[in-house]
């Protein structure tokens, strides 16, 4: 996981469509709402 | 006093000048009052966003992936993936414009990413390349472009009265009326003015700026106009707007008439001055004299709060290697507090009084960022922290002597990041000598 610290990171499954087609990631993403 | 010329121009272009080496601008976290300085969070080297491809060969805009590679204040050199170690093509842009995205907009929008044509050869399945370089990669949050707009949105309006210090007669205030804010920076014309051309520039949060009935409140000087009637559309501005001070107790040992202490001088901010508290007015407030330098009708007295990180004990300076500039005239030097204070048979004000916290501000010498001439506060400058002492920063202008150099306390609403003026739109003065190779 990111390096700890105030703000909570979340796991988030990331849609990319290339020429190719579609498909998704996981990345994380910060969530503020912390 | 010193005061720069400004400089009409555009196009300075700030990722140049900071380049790719050791130099810092100081992070987005360290200006608590700037769009996104309590959001900034970990958006650090190593974020992946969606951006606009500029070499896609194609007539539609597209848009590919990029990563930041460096990252000063709100702007960040970015590097497209695919080009792995190759710096060639690198660019600075800054992360709060509109066209910034997180990873997945495209996609929620139905937009192919399109890699950049002179990468195109180098994959032959990119989603494969895509999988292996996002997985477990950080992107910004989904909502980052709402977050920025909602923290620029800004409480001031046009027409909203303030009491406001007299910039003429430091002593004393006058109403004024907002005519323009620009991120959070009011200019306010003086009432009474006919042409608009009377005004001062100040942050919302500045300490210079009061609702309607502050001095009366406090017993600071006022200067009244003839105004009797609000014109249409005029409103005093809520109290709610402005900057709080902390409630201090000024039923035990306080400030009194006569006091000797450091101040950092309004009129000077290169200089922290030998000083005393002239008068103790209500709330914490205080109206201090530079000694040595003081109207015999007290029209250059000043008021701090008593918290205030601009007012030091006696000794601030030499405890902190800080040269403090005695009074003028006063010939016996080098200075030394002990027998000033036996001369005028006056007392230091006691240490406890005085403000001590230092928040975790986290700049750090060499530090670029954007600072008001508070000499000319409607000028916002490129700017480098020279010096740190607890609190308190010394800001110099880049291409400008060290004697424009100013004291400016770490919360400052003065100081903002790299790429304010961009975000905002406000004027950038950019460095006083520059070579050819920082314009854009």
């Amino acid at each position: 996981a990111p390096e700890a610290s105030g703000r909570k990171w979340e796991q988030k499954q990331v849609q990319i469509k290339t020429l190719e087609g579609e498909f998704s990631v996981t990345m994380w993403a910060s969530d503020d709402k912390k | 006093v010193k005061s720069k010329t400004v400089i009409p121009v555009k196009g300075f272009d700030w990722g140049r000048y900071i380049g790719t080496g050791d130099i810092n601008g100081a992070p987005v976290g360290c200006f608590k009052h700037v769009p996104m300085g309590t959001s900034w969070g970990d958006l650090a080297e190593g974020v992946r966003v969606e951006v606009p491809n500029t070499d896609s060969g194609l007539p539609m805009k597209v848009y590919w992936i990029a990563g930041v590679i460096k990252l000063a204040g709100n702007k960040a050199l970015l590097r497209y993936e695919g080009f792995d170690g190759d710096s060639g093509r690198d660019f600075w842009c800054n992360i709060c414009v509109p066209d910034i995205h997180p990873v997945g907009w495209c996609a929620a929008g139905g937009k192919p990413l399109v890699p950049p044509k002179s990468i195109q050869h180098k994959c032959t399945n990119w989603k494969a390349f895509l999988v292996k370089c996002l997985t477990g990669a950080k992107t910004l949050p989904i909502d980052f472009s709402t977050k920025v707009q909602q923290s620029m949105q800004f409480p001031f309006k046009k027409l909203m009265r303030v009491e406001v210090v007299d910039k003429t007669h430091l002593c004393r205030t006058r109403v004024a009326l907002v005519e323009q804010v620009i991120g959070g920076r009011l200019r306010l014309v003086y009432e009474e003015c006919e042409d608009g051309s009377d005004d001062f520039w100040c942050h919302m949060y500045s300490p210079l700026i009061h609702s309607i009935g502050w001095s009366r409140g406090i017993g600071h000087r006022f200067k009244r106009s003839d105004v009797s009637k609000k014109l249409d559309g005029q409103v005093d501005a809520p109290g709610q707007l402005f900057a709080k001070v902390k409630d201090v107790d000024q039923s035990g040992e306080w400030f009194k008439d006569g006091m000797k202490l450091e101040a950092i001088d309004p009129l000077n901010l290169s200089a922290i001055c030998v000083a005393t508290v002239r008068k103790v007015l209500a709330d914490g407030y205080l109206m201090i004299g530079i000694d040595g330098s003081e109207a015999a009708d007290g029209s250059d007295w000043f008021c701090y709060h008593s918290t205030s990180p601009s007012i030091f004990p006696a000794g601030f300076c030499e405890i902190n290697t800080i040269e403090l500039t005695p009074p003028r005239g006063y010939t016996k030097l080098p200075f030394r507090w002990f027998d000033y204070l036996r001369e005028t048979g006056s007392v230091a004000a006691p240490v406890k009084l005085f403000n001590k916290e230092v928040p975790n501000h986290g700049f750090r010498p060499g530090m670029k960022l954007e600072a008001v001439d508070l000499m000319e506060p409607r000028l916002v400058c490129v700017a480098t922290v020279t010096r740190i002492v607890h609190r308190l920063l010394r800001i110099h202008f880049d291409g400008w002597e060290d004697e424009y150099d100013q004291w400016v306390d770490c919360e400052s609403p003065d100081l903002y990041p790299v790429g304010w003026c961009q975000l905002t739109g406000y004027q950038l003065q950019p460095p006083a000598v520059l070579g050819e190779f920082y314009w854009d």
